[in-house]
């Protein structure tokens, strides 16, 4: 049965668009049958990633490995319960359509709490979520305590992932797996790396989720965007004549992010 | 006549709630009343940043000074068009009550395209919008060629700028000062930056923006937020001894911007 990967933060920006397409990437070229749900509806970051790499694909005659798209719509109804009576039929449709033919979902959720969102979280086996290395991105999750740093009361996403988790519980009797993980890690910045790292360790034992290494703050997977490839094509794209320091950095960082993973089917 | 500042962008986490503190305590500490009204309601990162600086000062005993705040909130009115209209209540009550006593008013919008966003959006005396360097957080502006970058088709959010003038200009007769500044800007990358810059370039001539100096990527930007400081008060928080390379560049970047904007009543 298909395994689904939920990209989640509702804190904008914190990597989770940029995460999806390395992940589905790396296990497309691990040839696993992989599928894709965005349902950043309006902002379109994944769908326009893998638009740009069909065109760039054709463009090149490339034959590149892309993953099934199920395009789902945010519903216009103006009563909310029509709303989501919709969206709940539309992800359904979608999750179903994708469980038929892949062995992989890669959902990226919108960096706020929408209804879509909502449902997603609830369907999750796996649910990575990526956080800048800042106190600002960690005061999603909890309060801090300025002077001593300590991790305080649990915030609005660490109590939405709390409501999803239930759901879960109740409707399939399984249980999520949270990853957490570092992205954008400055080369420098030791003070406050060191203080986010605690914070993250501590607030993980209470709130449950696990950590998984992060990504460096790297231009490499961001530059490709437009040309929809990511660091793991360049070579069969043939563009790059040598790998940078940082590419063999960014190859390794996705490499350990899967290995923490664990995810079914992928040991060795 | 309050002067309203607007951080919008769609794209989560370009940066507006950062540049939205740091535009507030830099006015404050020109002598300007400021008020400041977040409509993150559920993230409230500027809300957060103004409870923590309210924390910091009363256990310090430091007297910083901290902008008016008037919190709104979301309604939860099954039928948008209920919420709407309490939305658009709440919204000119908060208006009304911050204009009678601030010159500036900065409001920070959501990274998503809600309501209230775009009832700030079509309020604004100027919209500031930060982008990362990155042509994912471009993506919501234009379409590029991943031949040449030549810039295509505006998107999604160029055109809910466009939307939002053609409202204020309808209603108040006025027009809106469009402001793009770069956000996170590596001090390594050249290539990139250099190719989102003509991009941007193309791209304000077009579309009907002003580009600004940005800031670059600095730990001085994030690490004060469980404190509620910025770095223009460290100096009265007596807790840097020194000031770092970065920490002098970081406040001329903050002069630059503040030099660019041309806000009213601040030349000289
Ligand atoms: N490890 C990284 N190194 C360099 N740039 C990165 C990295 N991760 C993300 N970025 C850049 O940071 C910005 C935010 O990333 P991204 O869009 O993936 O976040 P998101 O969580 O999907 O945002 P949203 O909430 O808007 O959906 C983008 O400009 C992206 O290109
Ligand atoms: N110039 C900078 N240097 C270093 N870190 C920065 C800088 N600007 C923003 N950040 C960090 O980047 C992240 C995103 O910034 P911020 O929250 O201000 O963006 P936003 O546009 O308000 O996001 P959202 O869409 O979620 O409201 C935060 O972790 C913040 O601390
Ligand atoms: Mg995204
Ligand atoms: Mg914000």
């Amino acid at each position: 049965p298909a395994h689904i990967i939920v990209m989640g933060n509702e804190k904008g920006g914190a990597g989770k668009s940029t995460v999806a397409i390395h992940l589905a990437v790396a296990l497309m070229r691990m040839n696993r049958r992989v599928g894709v749900i965005d349902l950043d509806v309006r902002q379109s970051t994944l769908g326009r990633y893998l638009d740009n790499r069909r065109r760039w694909s054709e463009r090149r005659g490339l034959d590149l490995p892309i993953p099934e798209q199920v395009v789902v719509q945010a519903s216009t109804a103006r009563s909310l319960d029509e709303a989501e009576a919709e969206e709940v039929e539309a992800w359904k449709a979608a999750l179903r359509d994708l469980k038929a033919r892949c062995d992989f979902i890669v959902v990226d959720a919108p960096g706020a709490d929408t209804h879509f969102s909502r449902l997603a979280h609830s369907s999750a086996d796996t649910i990575i979520t990526p956080v800048n290395d800042s106190f600002v991105d960690f005061d999603l999750l909890a309060d801090v305590d300025p002077d001593t740093f300590e991790v305080g009361r649990p915030s609005v996403y660490s109590a939405l992932v709390w409501e999803c988790r239930k759901q879960k519980a109740v409707k399939e009797k399984k249980s999520i797996d949270w990853v957490v993980m570092r992205n954008r890690i400055s080369m420098l910045d030791a003070r406050n790396k060191r203080r986010v790292g605690k914070g993250l360790k501590k607030l993980s034992e209470r709130v449950g989720f696990r950590l998984a290494p992060g990504f460096g703050e790297r231009v490499i997977y961001r530059e490709l965007f437009p040309l929809g490839l990511t660091l793991l094509d360049l070579t069969q794209d043939g563009s790059a004549k040598q790998f940078t320091l940082s590419h063999v950095a960014a190859r390794q960082e996705l490499r350990d992010l899967l290995i923490v993973l664990k995810l079914p089917g992928l040991e060795g």
